[in-house]
């Protein structure tokens, strides 16, 4: 069972790293493989994914084959040819066996070549790089280079699945932050066969890229490959922890590796078209070969690893280290997750530890429950519609009972004016929340989601039984014009996992030293263990007694253990499962410090968005008695009531309704839009907008009329004074009485020009009309005509001539 | 901006029972050509047809379309052709 340490340096000392025993290469860019060095005082990164202690173990990925599905992969590159395996390749495009890139003058296909290099150059040869998995077969398919159907994309998922273990791909549908695809029919069923039957029944291993559309506020939830519980998504990291411009985040990441990220961060190297060498090597498409290949260590080490043994052990092994996210958590399992990185960065050491003394877990169930069938959920606009489903985990059917979770979909049909502006979670039993959705600023397709599966691997260990919360927010964005409500029109929970505990079959041998006399033991005890010891047995009826603990344990001063299956109150529980305390003021928390409290102790409230605790809510916060938390007032408001109203506003805003608004000085106006102040019309001494027709108070020299401010009234106005009562005089122009064209007063005596059809007649306009023969209607009718004011209607006035003409 | 309409393209899968020969039978009968079964997917058979349009953005109709009459095809599509990016 011995397995050699790959062959050390023959070159001079100084090209030796600090290490006695570490490795060394003399391919061309060996030193500048920081991600492989990690642990020198040279190259040192914060975390390490301790592939060099993988390979000291002896393992790189001899006699894995694996295969990458691209645009092609330069068989004849000086670096890939020592390690390249026609029967891992084909070339889909062309119908042929010979998956050579198709050069011109771009190198467009680069892309297949470049992940290939990662995954298996040879080590020692002067060329380039050393690949993770460097004595791995490696083959390419070149599938990309042509139309890509269902079909090219299922021939490649299917190539030769007896003889290929591992599938790379690190492309996806667009990731524009609009669309949303995944694999058709003949692809899904290439998974399905491929897990079901490759690898000799084991399962192919699918390693997927997740999303590269950072930019775009893309949502990798969105892309049905990465979405898959077949698959392996795989994140990336800067070098410094930070989160890549291209990253993506959603709840079906499973793991991580490093890339490239900022200028400032080092590059992952690796071989490149025309037998050249390349640092440009960027994205998650540099992480998922590297993830490729430390899964190619892992099945060396244990060759026959199903593939839910191999994303077990990942989960298991990787490490949140230095990987910067604002949403680490700890799942009720005891594993930290993230949305950005799934459970962290890969392991390789870990991963091939693990391997070695595998047990496979048991089969996998699937336990479909189908929540809100019937009724249609209207979203409202800024509404958030929740739905609770209780699950049984299937408890009623032994082959499809599910207690211990691996992952979990929900399939949903929404309807919906505008996709983007939907935000989905999912809340387990555990109270783990998911992100299955994040807004979308670019998406405005109507489609809404029709059978959509999201997936999520938050809840991995957890027990799936129990409330399963299903919350939709609709968050109109300003582009929205329809604010018509979407519908929720169906949802169902598929729920994977096991009905046993996966690691209940772990074996671990105890050691027994040969040397030690005999009676230097103690006794062993054969009674009964307390509920909470796991498989490995106890010294004593105790939960104190117990080897290990199924669940968490705390730890006393005295350096004794007790075994428990919930940290008790004012405890968190860390990732290996002991209970720690939380501060002091915490009742629940997710780490000892006072900035980590999920709740908090009677008589202190939790402070929204710093998850402190404190006696009272600070200026800028009000008390929601009901979930016992400081929430944060409106913008700008510095004090607010319970019921969030504001009643003060910080200094520079004035309270206008209920919202705090920036005050303005005199002449000027506060712009919403830009949040600014902007002067008014220069016919304005105050106003609320822009534009002349905004004035609510005019300018010296101004006179307002009706709405407007003018410097002299309008034919049809006269000038008028009221004076207030503290004696200031304000001018102001009114209409003038309808019988006048002009005036120069009040009434129907001041009128100083007419209508056309009247005259002038001290101060009144009168009809001018030469009456011809009198008309039928004069008489009483005339007289109400008279009366009513309705003479200075031309056809009233013809007909009423006589009486129109009279004074009075 | 990319074409948001479907691409049609002149290969069809189509999933047959009984084995290549009856595939062969039924691609002959239609004017498809057998171009053999899809990967290591079992039943599944890629038919090209070198009389339709190559590529489209109607799905394509014709005496060919009948195929799907066949009591042994059990499924039939004509593939669209996909928007991929590399990542």
């Amino acid at each position: 069972d011995y397995k050699p340490v790959p062959p050390l340096s023959q070159t001079s000392p100084a090209q030796n790293s600090v290490a006695q025993n570490n490795i060394f290469y003399n391919d061309a860019k060996w030193s500048s493989m920081w991600y492989i060095h990690c642990s020198d005082d040279v190259h040192n990164c914060q975390s390490d994914m301790n592939i060099m202690g993988a390979w000291k173990r002896g393992y790189t990925g001899k006699d894995v084959v694996v295969t990458i599905l691209d645009d092609g992969i330069e068989r004849t590159h000086p670096d890939l040819s020592q390690n390249y395996d026609p029967q891992a390749s084909y070339d889909v495009n062309s119908n042929d066996l010979d998956p050579m890139p198709r050069y011109d003058a771009t190198n467009e296909n680069k892309h297949g070549t470049r992940c290939a290099g990662e995954v298996a150059a040879a080590a020692n040869n002067s060329h380039c790089i050393v690949g993770i998995a460097y004595n791995a077969r490696i083959g390419g398919v070149r599938m990309l280079d042509g139309d890509v159907t269902d079909m090219v994309e299922a021939r490649s998922l299917s190539l030769n699945p007896q003889h290929i273990d591992i599938y790379s791909a690190s492309w996806g549908p667009d990731d524009d932050g609009k669309t949303v695809d995944g694999p058709a029919t003949l692809a899904r069923q290439a998974f399905e066969n491929g897990i079901r039957m490759g690898r000799k029944g084991r399962g192919s291993v699918f390693v997927w890229a997740s999303g590269n559309g950072g930019r775009s506020r893309d949502h990798c939830s969105c892309d049905g490959y990465t979405n898959s519980i077949y698959t392996i998504s795989i994140s990336s990291t800067a070098e410094s922890g930070r989160k890549p411009w291209y990253l993506e985040e959603c709840s079906s990441t499973l793991t991580t590796t490093y890339s490239s990220g900022e200028n400032y961060d080092r590059k992952i190297i690796t071989t490149d078209l025309r037998h050249r060498c390349t640092d440009s090597h960027t994205g998650t498409s540099a992480s998922a070969p590297m993830a490729a290949a430390i899964i190619a260590l892992a099945l060396e080490a244990n060759p026959s690893l199903t593939w839910r043994d191999v994303q077990h052990i990942i989960v298991k092994t990787s490490r949140a280290g230095h990987l910067s996210a604002s949403d680490w958590k700890t799942n009720a399992a005891g594993y930290n997750v993230s949305h950005l990185y799934g459970f962290g960065l890969m392991d390789a050491e870990a991963m091939v530890k693990e391997a070695e003394q595998w047990k496979q877990v048991p089969a996998q169930h699937v336990c479909v429950e189908t929540a809100d069938r019937q009724i249609s959920r209207t979203i409202r606009p800024e509404h958030l519609v929740r739905s609770v489903y209780k699950a049984t985990g299937c408890s009623d059917n032994a082959n499809l009972k599910v207690i211990y979770l691996e992952h979990v979909v929900v399939r949903i049909t929404i309807t919906h004016p505008r996709r983007g502006d939907l935000s989905i979670n999912l809340t387990s039993p555990s109270g783990t929340k998911s992100q299955l959705l994040a807004n979308r600023l670019f998406d405005h397709s109507m489609e809404g989601f029709k059978n959509w599966e999201f997936m999520t691997t938050h809840c991995w260990g957890e027990k799936a039984a129990g409330d399963w919360i299903l919350e939709i927010y609709d968050t109109p964005s300003q582009l929205r014009s329809q604010k018509v409500p979407g519908k929720l029109k169906e949802w169902s929970l598929v729920l994977y996992g096991t009905s046993v505990h996966p690691y209940s079959t772990q074996q671990k041998d105890r050691f027994i030293d040969p040397l030690q006399p005999e009676d230097e033991f103690t006794e062993e005890y054969n009674g009964p263990c307390d509920t909470e010891c796991n498989e490995n047995g106890c010294e004593g009826p105790g939960p104190h007694h117990c080897i290990n603990c199924l669940h968490y344990f705390l730890k006393f001063k005295n350096n004794t253990r007790m075994c428990v299956s919930e940290c008790p109150s004012g405890f968190f529980r860390d990732d290996r499962k002991r209970c720690k305390k939380c501060s002091s003021m915490c009742e629940t928390c997710v780490g000892s410090r006072s900035d980590q409290c999920m709740s908090c102790r009677t008589g202190y409230h939790l402070i929204e968005g710093s998850n402190t605790c404190a006696v009272s809510c600070a200026d800028g916060f009000y008390l929601d008695s009901d979930s016992n938390i400081c929430r944060r007032c409106q913008e700008n408001c510095r004090r607010c009531s319970a019921s969030n109203v504001c009643t003060e506003c910080k200094p520079g805003m004035s309270l206008q309704g209920h919202k705090c608004q920036m005050t303005c000085n005199p002449g000027t106006y506060f712009n919403g839009h830009r949040r600014t102040c902007e002067l008014c019309h220069r016919a304005c001494a105050t106003c609320a907008g822009t534009g002349i027709e905004a004035c609510t108070k005019c300018a010296d020299g101004y006179l307002l009329e009706d709405w407007r401010c003018v410097l002299t009234c309008s034919p049809g106005y006269y000038l008028s004074e009221l004076t207030s009562d503290n004696g200031q005089v304000q001018r102001f122009c009114k209409k003038c009485d309808n019988s006048c064209f002009e005036c120069l007063g009040p009434g129907e005596l001041n009128c100083s020009s007419c209508n056309s059809g009247y005259n002038l007649e001290a101060g009144t306009c009168v009809v001018s009309t030469v009456c011809k023969d009198e008309s039928w209607a004069e008489g009483g009718f005339c007289v109400l005509v008279k009366k009513n004011n309705l003479c200075q209607r031309r056809v009233l006035q013809q007909l009423c001539c006589r009486t129109c003409s009279q004074k009075g | 901006p990319p074409c948001k309409a479907r691409l049609y393209t002149n290969h069809w899968a189509v999933r047959i029972a009984g084995g290549p020969e009856v595939a062969d039978r039924i691609a002959e009968k239609y004017g498809y050509r057998n171009m053999g079964q899809i990967g290591d997917l079992k039943d599944h058979y890629h038919f090209f047809h070198s009389r339709t349009i190559k590529r489209s953005t109607l799905s394509s109709r014709g005496r060919h379309s009948f195929i799907s009459m066949e009591p042994k095809v059990e499924w039939i599509e004509q593939q669209v052709v996909k928007r991929r990016i590399k990542r």
